[in-house]
């Protein structure tokens, strides 16, 4: 792709915190 | 049915369908979304980010789904 590494780390980093946030909001639902 | 609107629903799908790196930018979601205004495609993005379901990628434009294979 088109990405440096440093964009790739970024969306990395970007998506284990959305990973979190949607695991967070599971548990409240339970 | 999953907690989210019928608005919601067509803006993650769209997401989810994207298999680009940089993910769907608001105005691809816009160009392909011509019954929502973008008012409501960014207070879309904004609630499915703020669940989880989408990240941003290269900037606060670009977003791909957490749920994507």
């Amino acid at each position: 792709s088109g990405l440096t590494e440093e964009q790739k780390r970024k969306i990395e980093a970007n998506r284990q915190k959305a990973l979190a946030r949607r695991a967070e909001r599971l548990a409240a639902q339970q | 049915m999953n907690g989210l609107t019928a608005h919601q629903s067509q803006v993650l799908n769209l997401i989810k369908s994207c298999s680009d790196p940089e993910g769907l930018s608001l105005k691809d979601l816009k160009s392909q979304l011509h019954n929502i205004n973008m008012t409501t495609i960014k207070q879309a993005v904004e609630f499915l980010s703020s669940e989880g379901h989408i990240y941003s990628t290269v900037d606060d434009d670009h977003y791909k789904s957490t749920d994507a294979e």
